[in-house]
């Protein structure tokens, strides 16, 4: 299984809707400071509900939401090639979550192939293929600094999780 | 709990033994501040050279310190295999040498699981099977603009 | 004490804005919090770009960010500025362009006072006036291995 | 006045004795990885006595003794040019700093234009050319990373310290 494209549209600086095609490979992501390359990352973040707001460096989750020409929705759609049947599901799996600004807050709806559910469905399916919240599976930006200054003692927590 | 924690953690520490050596060309481990009780302490990272006394993560440089905090994720990462990785600016504090052994391991595990590495080092981009450009626009937009084949 | 607080506070502010405009291109000020009572609140660094809207340190990209605390870093160099300066990796964060442009102020700086600067970046050694190489010898021991004129 | 030379024995990883030059303008200091750069900028810190051991990442000030074959001295020198009178000094100055193993513990001397002196001594010629311990005239390894991780309120102490 691996991601074979992402779509976002308005979700932080990706004010211009984007689809952007990966490989079951290496791929790097490179660009001047500033350019996007950890927005992409916390997009899938977003997405398949792996991160809170505070890693994704927003205060509340309408932070994430484009603040160019006030757009009032978010959407991340994640589609996984799934042929070797790691999940069990279709052989194309797709992932989508939107949050909409509202008068007293905001909406935030996640998808699983077309089809609205919640955030248990999205953790479920993908724990099936060791992809959890705790897991190591995406380093952010900081996050090696982190390891190296975190007390021995937070460190251990580290491998309580993962036990 | 404790067996969980303790199963967890040799395996780990293998698992780390393995990589740091192939990152650094010494010899490192982890270490338990307590295997009696291991939730009463800590989890120390040590590495020595032949001839050079054992040091703890807090006294290493800033280089050797991100080799060793990687070593340590790539670690758990075998312990816990996903099928897709990303990667934001792992490669940051490492010298050139360096970089390209992380970006040479990163090429390694590509054959199992995708990677997608945020890098502006040199030594990852050319490792990397395809770079995929981003940059930003009028009205401060961000764009993709193209994938590169190496 | 208020009135030594707000004093140093306006002219480390006013050379931020000066030093981040040179350095990123975009407007930021320092900020405090409680104007009227100082030691009741905290600073921020804000930056905006034309159109942008304006945002603190906090939501910055990381390349962003080290832009900003080190426009801070030299505001305040300014305001008590000493003969000499050692500078430790401070460019890591950095893309290509914005190294060029921290290397260029130091280079400009250097007129008045001492600039010792350890970096691994390219841009940082060729803007300098020579290069001191160190390496690890035998038995683990660093040596200066010489002086390359740029 | 700007640092001339720098003598470095038996200090951190300087097992040999070294002498660096240095001029008044832009020096690059370069190398992989765990050569000793970081080392250079300590020795000047421990030197002038501008920082703690916790500044140096030892916890003990015997830890900055080199470690390799049994030294029981570190020793560290800067000699400063001083032909603009800057210091009311002559027109060298060096300044140098000494730390011996003891059984119980360890000495530390201080030493002006080869004469034994105290801290205070030092801290007092080197305020009159703008150089305290709080001052930002040196930025170690991770102080960039520091002021962008702390909370508002940390980063305004920054100001009260110059103040
Ligand atoms: N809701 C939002 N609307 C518009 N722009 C946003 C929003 N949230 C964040 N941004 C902008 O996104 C920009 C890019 O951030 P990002 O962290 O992805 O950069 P980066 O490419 O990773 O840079 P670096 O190399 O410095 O790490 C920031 O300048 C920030 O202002
Ligand atoms: N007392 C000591 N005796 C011998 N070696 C020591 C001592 N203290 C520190 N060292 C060694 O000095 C080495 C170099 O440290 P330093 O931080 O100067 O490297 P660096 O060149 O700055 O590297 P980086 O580019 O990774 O920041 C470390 O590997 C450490 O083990
Ligand atoms: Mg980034
Ligand atoms: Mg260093």
């Amino acid at each position: 299984m691996f991601i074979k494209e992402l779509e976002i549209h308005n979700f932080k600086s990706f004010g211009k809707r984007v689809k952007i095609p990966f490989f079951d490979d290496f791929t790097a992501v490179s660009g001047p400071n500033g350019s996007g390359k950890s927005n992409i990352v916390d997009s899938v973040l977003f997405c398949l509900g792996l991160s809170t707001s505070r890693t994704m460096r927003a205060e509340k989750l309408t932070d994430l939401i484009f603040n160019g020409d006030g757009a009032n929705e978010a959407m991340v759609k994640v589609r996984f090639d799934n042929a070797d049947a790691e999940l069990p599901a279709d052989t194309e799996v797709t992932v989508a979550r939107k949050v909409r600004r509202t008068a007293s807050g905001y909406y935030s709806y996640y998808y699983l192939d077309g089809k609205p559910c919640t955030l248990a469905d999205i953790h479920e399916l993908l724990s099936k293929a060791c992809i959890t919240p705790e897991g190591y599976n995406v380093v952010l930006q900081g996050d090696i600094t982190r390891i190296i200054e975190v007390s021995p003692l937070e460190r251990r927590k580290i491998i309580d999780e993962i036990a | 709990k404790k067996e969980a924690l303790l199963t967890a953690f040799n395996s780990i520490n293998a698992n780390f033994k393995d990589i740091y050596a192939d990152l650094s060309g010494a010899t490192g481990e982890l270490a338990l501040e307590n295997y009696e009780d291991p939730f009463d302490g800590g989890l120390f990272i040590r590495s020595w050279q032949q001839g050079k006394h054992v040091q703890r993560i807090e006294g290493m440089s800033g280089g050797e310190k991100s080799l060793a905090a990687l070593a340590m994720i790539f670690a758990i990462q075998r312990y816990l295999p996903a099928p897709f990785y990303m990667f934001d600016e792992i490669d940051m504090f490492l010298d050139g040498a360096n970089a390209e052994r992380v970006a040479r391991m990163i090429k390694k595990l590509s054959v199992n699981a995708q990677f997608i590495v945020v890098s502006l080092r040199k030594p990852m981009i050319e490792a990397a099977s395809r770079t995929i450009g981003v940059s930003m626009q009028e009205g401060n937009i961000s764009s993709v603009t193209g994938v590169k084949l190496n």
